[in-house]
């Protein structure tokens, strides 16, 4: 994973903005903030009620901000 | 994929029971992935 | 609060099912169920994507179960 993950996963996600997540820099950020989505804990509330399915979440991800195959996987 | 738009949420979740499609709740910010998992299912 | 609550509290909620949250006994948990609320970390997801907002979670709830304030405040 890379060092962007890793720093995300040393402590509690908190109040964290969405652009802490791996794979999510400044333009994606931007949309998912737009929609509503501008905390990492409101994300991982979206991956809870797609009942953790990851393809079903990625292509979410895809939907909502444009997120390519690498950035979803991230 | 109109036919999905169309359903009302408790007839899109009755439609992803009857063919056995794991599924989460039909919320604002899932239905739209569901809608589009029934129609490739039925395609 | 509650031992039902206590008890839930007592180690990861993992997979359990909504039936295991304080104030949700067989009639409300059916209903959340029937709606594909049927983990309580499915639930935890629609409080996450209220954005923690404690009265729309409780609004929530009355809608989609016929949760009375009590239940709801459980």
């Amino acid at each position: 994973t890379s060092q962007k993950h890793r720093d995300f996963m040393a402590e509690p996600m908190g109040d964290k903005p969405v652009r802490c997540l791996a794979g999510i820099g400044d333009a994606l950020g931007k949309k998912l903030e737009d929609k509503g989505f501008d905390k990492t804990y409101v994300v991982l509330g979206q991956f809870l009620v797609l009942k953790k399915d990851e393809e079903l979440f990625r292509e979410w991800l895809k939907d909502v901000c444009g997120a390519n195959i690498k950035q979803a996987r991230d | 994929m109109e036919k999905y738009k169309g359903m009302t949420d408790e007839e899109l979740i009755t439609s992803l029971k009857k063919f056995n499609i794991p599924h989460g709740p039909i919320l604002k910010t899932t239905r739209k992935l569901y809608e589009k998992k029934m129609y490739e299912f039925e395609s």
